[in-house]
Formats: structure tokens, C-alpha cells, sequence
């Protein structure tokens, strides 16, 4: 339970994902 | 009479656990002070320069995570191996008492089947309040372990094939996202649990210390009071089996209520 099953996805917010390259 | 092993089984052990400690000790207050575990695991100045310095920091957060999951693998590993060994060790002393010589009197054998019965329960009580402790530190180190393992694997994965953009507001915002995310899992997985993990550790120890050199013993007083041959004097405990052990049931119980209220 300490670490949610879409993580990091879900977790990240939208500013941090556009961060990436995917 | 107490195997070796079990003294050795104790030390490795113990220096599994102290392994652990040391690792996760201080941790929050130095991924609150600046997101870094270099303090912990280098000793390195932790003032941030350049991107570059960024992506070492969070490659150090991700082997702090991993080197902590095996650590805490380890002690998992040796503290199971510790048990195991106290109980093997505890049915070794048993299986001693049984060597003694079977030549007496009649009702000094009757004796004898009388206390090798209390001890044999006793072993039985013994071994499985240790298998309560076992399964309670197991499942607290396994779990810390996974959960670990699998949030450095995380963050391995997002800075090997995600591609973090080098520049340095991106790092910044993944720093702090990953400092939340570190402090909760951290909390989460190592914190309350873990503390109660070590108590029982501790405790069961102890007792199983204290157990082993009672048997041992009572071992030798059985031993010398066949060599002697003076019944009367040296084997008067044989009289009251259930008396003689009243102390060491009453450990127990007090080592399964400990444990009852801890976990």
C-alpha cells in the first residue's frame, strides 16, 4: 500500500510530466 | 551443551540488524535537509551546482533505495537463520537430555520420562512463540525490502529511459516531487512497523539467550546427578518436574504477551 500501483504516472502532475521525453 | 551455531547464527544476526540501523538512520532529516542521501552514503558536500549534480543526486536517491532493500534483505535473511538455529538448537539440548544414561532405578526412570515430558513441552511452547516472532519481523523486512526494491527500480526506469529534460527548473520539480514521494514511502514502509520489528528482535533474543543457558543448565544438573548417584541430594528437582519448570513457562508467557501487545 506505500506505493500506489501507477506510480509514478499517476502521481506526477501534468507541468513535471512534460518534463520528459517518453 | 549450546551449539555454537547458535551463538554465531546470534552474532551475524545482530550485525545484519545494526547494518540496517546505521543505513536508515537519519534519513528524513537529510532528504528534508536537501534531497540527498550523499551525506549518508559518501559523506560528500551536498551543495547543488549544476544540472549535473541534479542527476547524481537522484541516481544516489535511487542506490540509497536499493542498497537499503537489500540491507533490509539481509537482515531478514540472518534473523530468519537466527530463529531457525534457536529452535534446532533448543531440540539439540532435548535430544541430549535423552543420552543420559538409561540404567537406574526404576522409579528414578519414571522421574526421568516425567521431566523429559515437561521439557519436551516446554520446546514446543518455546518454538512456537518463536515462530510468532519470526513471521512478524519477516513479514515487516519482506515487505520493506519489495516496497524499496521496487520504488528504486521506479526511479531507475524514469531517469534511464524517460529522458528527465537538463534543465534545471525540470530537475528541480522531479526533486521535489520524488522528496514527497521518498518521505512517504519512507515513513510508510520503514517507520512504526519496522521500530516494532526491532523490538521483538530484541526481545526474542534475549529470551532465547537467557532460555538456551537454562537448558544447558539443567542439562548438567541432570548429568551430575547420574554421575554421583546421590538421588537423594542432587535429583531432588526430579520430583516436581512442573515446578522446576514454572519459571521458564512463565517467561514464555511473558515473552507471548509482549509480543501479543507489540504486534
Amino acid at each position: 500500500d506505500c506505493l500506489p500501483k501507477d506510480f509514478p504516472h499517476g502521481q506526477m502532475q501534468k507541468d513535471l510530466k512534460s518534463c520528459f521525453y517518453f | 551443551y549450546v551449539p555454537m551455531k547458535f551463538y554465531d547464527s546470534l552474532r551475524t544476526s545482530d550485525r545484519s540488524k545494526q547494518e540496517l540501523q546505521n543505513k536508515l538512520r537519519n534519513f528524513l532529516e537529510n532528504l528534508q535537509k536537501n534531497l540527498t542521501t550523499s551525506t549518508l552514503l559518501s559523506g560528500l558536500d551536498t551543495s547543488i551546482s549544476s544540472t549535473q549534480n541534479h542527476f547524481l543526486k537522484l541516481q544516489e536517491l535511487s542506490t540509497f533505495f536499493h542498497d537499503a532493500s537489500e540491507t533490509a534483505g539481509l537482515f531478514a535473511r540472518d534473523s530468519e537463520i537466527f530463529y531457525e538455529v534457536t529452535k534446532n538448537s533448543s531440540y539439540a539440548l532435548l535430544l541430549k537430555l535423552r543420552q543420559v544414561p538409561m540404567a537406574q532405578p526404576t522409579e528414578i526412570k519414571i522421574l526421568l520420562t516425567n521431566y523429559f515430558a515437561e521439557m519436551e513441552f516446554f520446546h514446543i511452547m518455546f518454538s512456537e512463540i518463536m515462530d510468532e516472532a519470526l513471521e512478524y519481523t519477516q513479514n515487516v523486512l519482506r515487505a520493506i525490502q519489495k516496497v524499496f526494491i521496487y520504488y528504486a527500480d521506479a526511479q531507475r526506469y524514469i531517469l534511464q529511459d524517460w529522458n528527465l529534460k537538463p534543465n534545471m527548473v525540470c530537475c528541480k520539480m522531479y526533486m521535489d516531487f520524488l522528496q514527497l514521494y521518498s518521505a512517504q514511502i519512507f515513513k510508510c514502509a520503514a517507520d512504526h512497523e519496522l521500530n516494532i520489528a526491532y523490538d521483538v528482535y530484541a526481545m526474542a533474543e534475549t529470551n532465547a539467550k537467557y532460555i538456551m543457558r537454562q537448558l544447558e543448565f539443567r542439562i548438567q544438573r541432570l548429568f551430575n546427578c547420574f554421575l554421583f548417584k546421590s538421588y537423594q541430594i542432587r535429583c531432588q528437582f526430579l520430583l516436581n518436574a512442573e515446578h522446576d519448570f514454572e519459571k521458564l513457562f512463565s517467561k514464555l508467557e511473558e515473552l507471548e504477551t509482549y509480543f501479543d501487545i507489540k504486534t
